[in-house]
């Protein structure tokens, strides 16, 4: 009795009208803790689906609320089931001791308590990630960890948390409000990156003429995010490992890269400790060697003399067709025509790029410096935060600016919004 | 065994016995309203107190507007059809205010986005 009513205070509202998820309060979050272990119980799989196939499905769930939450999740077998914080399981009828009985087929498909548990009705026709027919299992259990980690129902159009099954569309994932919900409850995502860029790539359409479009890209530790501005999110299903989608260069923990793209130069740069990668966009790898035969990596002393490593970060500025190498308080402007640092460098970063108010300044060791196409504008990057550099069109606006100023921090979360980490066991 | 055709087995039927009872009456879908929390009564009683009158019309008010239903407030095929539709066991408890027509939600526009 104890327990059934433990369960029924979890779904139903509290005597006098309060609840969690009460419009006064609002809904709260339901852990505290950043990794959450979660395991498919030995003895309630569903007899509609292989083990594997249940496992992979839950996984993916999981996983794609982790890839829009600071919030990661592992599978645990081994560890006692009582130290497992969700547990999922099939039933019927009567089922796994819940005092919650399931209809049958049709109606309730699953439910989920406040305490981590997540029941699915195997009455119900539940089918894999690739099927049309029936109720999509990665569906429902999207929805119901929702509920774990503390969302209620919703009835806003599109939205994973509506009461009812939706039969999915082809693309099925998480939309912005969905993602802002939880959000509310976990906070954003946030952290520094090792380096951001936006990637040029050449097309031809079909009438045979180039179009240059660019890609922005983030990178932290071994894996890299995809970010696609027009949809202020990273690409479905990021972050990726370094090593399946950039072949040749460090697997991990790069720090600058540089395209140095002017009228007879197109050259794009990755930069680690002492060395250096040009990468061959044609082929999708890193060049194994130069034109005369010379093997990459090569030191970033012999390629770019004057310039220290390891760096911080580096852009290239396309007007003056310098690179600025970052490195502790120093800035380095290296002329690429000239292949030398300019005379009057090295200078503090905070007298190349000034405070425009006194003291908001990252003054030394930046993670990335990067150029913005879809923003038109050099941002610096140092932690969760990021400095915006006065551009001409913004000096256009106010004439006051000083040239290549730095506007005050911001969050970069604030920016570029959901990139976020998942636990390194689901990164394959 | 369940019966099948399909290689995939997509056209599985259920057993007549492991179906859910359809809610096709007045007793099933007070259950329904009760069960899923559009009973405007803060604190339900775990024993099964039916609506009735004005108390069950504003309820399937409520849900026929959550659900983009006319709001007769009278269990017509339509409603009963929405209540028969595969849904989660949680309680819907973050209703609509009662004076409130859902609209259909704008297109969430993330900040600062453009074109």
């Amino acid at each position: 009795r104890a327990r059934q009513k433990r369960f029924l205070q979890m779904l139903l509202p509290k005597p006098g009208g309060q609840h969690e998820g009460s419009s006064d309060i609002g809904p709260s979050r339901a852990f505290s803790k950043k990794t959450l272990t979660w395991r498919l119980v030995g003895d309630a799989y569903s007899s509609q689906l292989s083990v594997e196939e249940q496992r992979y499905i839950f996984r993916l769930a999981f996983r794609m609320w982790s890839e829009v939450t600071p919030l990661d999740f592992r599978e645990d077998l081994k560890g006692p089931g009582t130290r497992v914080d969700i547990k999922l399981g099939f039933g019927r009828g009567r089922h796994l001791g819940c005092p919650r009985v399931f209809d049958g087929s049709g109606q309730e498909f699953a439910h989920a308590w406040r305490l981590g548990e997540i029941h699915f009705d195997d009455d119900e026709h539940f089918t894999p990630v690739s099927s049309d027919t029936g109720i999509s299992l990665l569906k429902v259990a999207v929805h119901e960890i929702g509920h774990v980690l503390g969302l209620p129902h919703t009835y806003r159009a599109g939205s994973i948390m509506q009461p009812n099954y939706i039969p999915q569309e082809p693309a099925f994932e998480l939309d912005w409000s969905d993602r802002k919900a939880i959000q509310r409850l976990y906070g954003s995502c946030e952290g520094s990156f090792d380096t951001v860029f936006d990637w040029i790539r050449k097309e031809r359409n079909q009438y045979g003429e180039v179009r240059v479009r660019f890609n922005t890209y983030f990178f932290r530790n071994s894996w890299y995010w995809l970010y696609e501005n027009r949809n202020n999110r990273t690409r479905y299903g990021d972050p990726l490992q370094i090593l399946t989608g950039w072949r040749g260069i460090p697997m991990q923990s790069i720090d600058a890269f540089v395209h140095v793209w002017s009228w007879g130069k197109d050259e794009r740069y990755f930069f680690k400790g002492n060395q250096y990668w040009r990468y061959d966009s044609e082929n999708d790898q890193a060049h194994t060697e130069d034109e005369q035969g010379r093997s990459y990596p090569k030191l970033i002393s012999e390629g770019f003399p004057g310039i220290p490593s390891p760096l911080d970060t580096a852009f290239y500025e396309r007007r003056q067709q310098l690179i600025y190498f970052f490195k502790e308080s120093l800035v380095f402007a290296f002329d690429v025509n000239q292949n030398q640092v300019l005379n009057s460098y090295p200078k503090k970063m905070s007298q190349v790029f000034p405070a425009i108010m006194p003291q908001n300044h990252p003054f030394r060791n930046i993670d990335s410096a990067y150029y913005s196409y879809a923003h038109s504008s050099v941002f610096f990057f140092k932690g969760n935060s990021y400095w915006k550099v006065v551009s001409d069109k913004d000096r256009q606006q106010n004439a006051r600016l000083p040239l290549n100023g730095l506007f005050p921090k911001r969050s970069i979360s604030e920016k570029w919004f959901d990139v976020c980490d998942v636990h390194p066991s689901t990164l394959n | 065994e369940r019966l099948f055709h399909s290689r995939d087995r997509s056209d599985l039927e259920p057993s007549p016995l492991s179906q859910a009872k359809p809610i096709a009456d007045l007793h099933a879908a007070q259950r329904f309203l009760l069960k899923y929390g559009w009973s405007e009564d803060p604190s339900p009683k775990e024993s099964a107190e039916v609506l009735v009158g004005s108390t069950l019309a504003q309820a399937v008010r409520r849900f026929q507007k959550a659900n983009r239903l006319p709001a007769s407030g009278e269990l017509d095929s339509p409603t009963l059809a929405a209540m028969n539709r595969p849904r989660c066991g949680i309680p819907d408890t973050r209703l609509p205010p009662q004076a409130a027509l859902p609209t259909p939600p704008a297109l969430p526009t993330p900040l600062g986005l453009r074109p």
